[in-house]
Formats: structure tokens, C-alpha cells, sequence
């Protein structure tokens, strides 16, 4: 695991979240966000609350497409998937163009280029509360994922670097910790 | 675009699946080091977007050279693969991954693995007589 220079981290447990008001995403889209957060606050005594108020959001997620302003444009279909500032800016942007599973099994999905969206909210929220990239490739923070491909379960590697920035939630027994891939198949990125 | 897995994808959306915008760099694979080859300063271009060939480098070429060698090792070694410095099939495959847009190196600081300081007394051989 590691962090962002200085280790930056949030100095309240208790954190919002909001979509962007014009993405206009639907319950089943904003429940993949609600369990991404949960498998944080399962091993960290931070809570993430969702809120309809973007602009006192904590931390303020978007889907975009191109150059959306930040300085760092997305390209389209793969490539870059989404990114995520550190602590306390809380900006959470998302490519607007990938092909993004919501449910289901996203190994068995006839798209080639299908994202697993959960896999890549767990990913930047990391981002998000404080841990950079790692290269144990078990683990949540390595940087790429291939298409079709469902990584979700935060690994030891993963659990050992947030909670050296948050102490670990007093009800975390260390029972939800996995030391392999959830499951992984797919392409090696789109060249199939 | 958001889809259950399940759903029978549009056949236009289908046609464009294979876009990527790094599937380009497939045809770099197997360049030499003191070569030049179209489009390596994509590469480059790639390596620095994530960290890898610091920013004040600039206005690059489509040579092989010491900077891009340098970052294909760094890479490597990020990344767990062997570490030969070339573009090899193993190494082009993992560039055309997708990826978070966060960069593994900032400012030339990583905890990745080629952050780490490696013991060069490892090297060694202790032997102990009986």
C-alpha cells in the first residue's frame, strides 16, 4: 500500500457523498456506490452518507466524458476509467463513456469492453480517503483492471494501508478480508 | 453507458467496443533500445501521463532512448513483470490495460515497487564452517 504525499487524510468520521445532479443516475447505479462504501466503513470507523446537496457533499462524484475541467481529460472507451483526488478535496470523476455494468455478472457479458463499475468505485474511493496505487495486484489500489473483470473484496494489502491512516472499526473482526481476486476473467483490454 | 451484464448490447454499440485508445501501442511491441519507431513518443507521452518520465521532459521523439528504457524498467517493476527495459509482449499487454488515470508516481516519489529500497547486502553469501 501507499499513500499520498504527506499522507493526507479526512479529520471527521462521519462523511457525505453526492452525485453530480446531471448525471440523473438511477437507485440501481447509486446502490453500486452505497456498497463500495460499505466494504471501507466494514474495516475503518468512518461512515459515508449519501446526501441530495453536491455542493456540501464531502465528497462529489460525477460521470464525464472528454475534458470536463479538472485538467485531466478522459479518452473515451477504456483506457482511463475514472480518477480521484486525496484528502479533503473529495472529488470523485468518473469517464462518461466506458461501458459500465451495473448488475449482474460482468465476466459473462458480451461486451468486451464492459467495466465493472463497483470494482472501480472501490478503487477510487481509496483514492478518495487517503491510499495511493500498490503493486501487490491482489489488492484493490493496483492500478489497472482488466474489462470484464469483478475485484471487490478489499485485500489484506488494502485493509493494512487504510487503517494505518484510520485505526480499524471497533466491529471489524477481519473476516471480510480476501487475499485472492474475488474472480477474474476478460480481456487484457479490449484488443480482443 | 450503463448496462446489467445481461442485457443484449445495441449492435452499434457493439461495433465500437474495440475502440481503445492504447491499442496502438500493440504495434510497438518487440522496438528496440538506439531504434527509432513511429509513434514512440505516444509511449512517452503514456509514461509521463502516470508518472514515469518526469514532466520537465518535453517535445518528444519517436526514438528509443535512455528516458523511455528508464520508465519501462520503472514500469516493470511497478508492475510485478520481468524487467528487461524492452518492450516486450508481456509488457505492451499490461499497457493496453485499462487503468485508473491517478499516476503511480508523483513528483518522482512512489511506495510502488520501485519505491522500495532493495538490501544490497542480499547479495551476499554468508557461509558459516562446521
Amino acid at each position: 500500500y501507499s499513500f499520498f504525499t504527506g499522507m493526507p487524510r479526512w479529520r471527521k468520521q462521519a462523511l457525505t457523498y453526492a452525485f453530480s445532479p446531471g448525471n440523473q443516475l438511477t437507485d440501481d447505479v447509486k446502490a453500486v456506490f452505497s456498497r463500495a462504501f460499505d466494504r471501507w466503513s466494514t474495516v475503518i470507523p468512518l461512515t459515508f452518507t449519501q446526501t441530495d446537496s453536491i455542493n456540501t457533499a464531502d465528497i462529489q462524484i460525477g460521470f464525464y466524458r472528454g475534458d470536463h475541467q479538472d485538467g485531466e481529460p478522459f479518452d473515451g472507451v477504456l483506457g482511463t476509467l475514472a480518477h480521484a483526488f486525496s484528502p479533503p478535496s473529495g472529488k470523485f470523476h468518473l469517464d462518461g463513456d466506458e461501458n459500465w455494468v451495473v448488475t449482474g455478472d460482468v465476466t459473462t457479458s458480451s461486451l468486451t469492453t464492459a467495466v465493472d463499475l463497483e470494482s472501480v468505485a472501490v478503487h477510487e474511493i481509496g483514492h478518495l480517503l487517503g491510499l495511493g496505487h500498490s503493486s501487490v495486484e491482489e489488492s484493490i489500489m493496483y492500478p489497472s483492471i482488466s474489462s470484464r473483470t469483478k475485484k471487490v473484496v478489499l485485500a489484506t494489502d488494502d485493509i493494512q494501508g487504510i487503517q494505518m491512516l484510520y485505526g480499524s472499526n471497533p466491529n471489524y473482526n477481519g473476516s471480510s478480508t480476501a487475499s485472492v481476486r474475488e474472480k477474474e476473467t476478460g480481456s487484457s483490454g479490449g484488443h480482443r | 453507458h450503463f448496462f446489467p451484464s445481461n442485457v443484449s448490447i445495441p449492435e452499434d454499440l457493439l461495433k465500437n467496443s474495440t475502440s481503445n485508445p492504447w491499442s496502438f501501442f500493440h504495434n510497438l511491441s518487440g522496438c528496440h533500445a538506439g531504434e527509432k519507431y513511429d509513434g514512440l513518443a505516444k509511449l512517452k507521452s503514456y509514461f509521463q501521463y502516470f508518472g514515469y518520465i518526469p514532466d520537465s521532459l518535453s517535445n518528444f521523439t519517436d526514438d528509443f532512448d535512455d528516458a523511455l528504457e528508464s520508465a519501462l524498467r520503472t514500469y516493470q517493476r511497478n508492475f510485478n513483470l520481468n524487467v528487461t527495459g524492452q518492450l516486450d509482449n508481456q509488457t505492451v499487454n499490461h499497457v493496453v490495460r485499462p487503468r485508473c488515470g491517478n499516476p503511480d508516481i508523483v513528483n518522482g516519489s512512489t511506495s510502488m515497487n520501485s519505491g522500495k529500497t532493495h538490501n544490497t547486502s542480499s547479495n551476499h553469501v554468508h557461509t558459516v564452517s562446521h
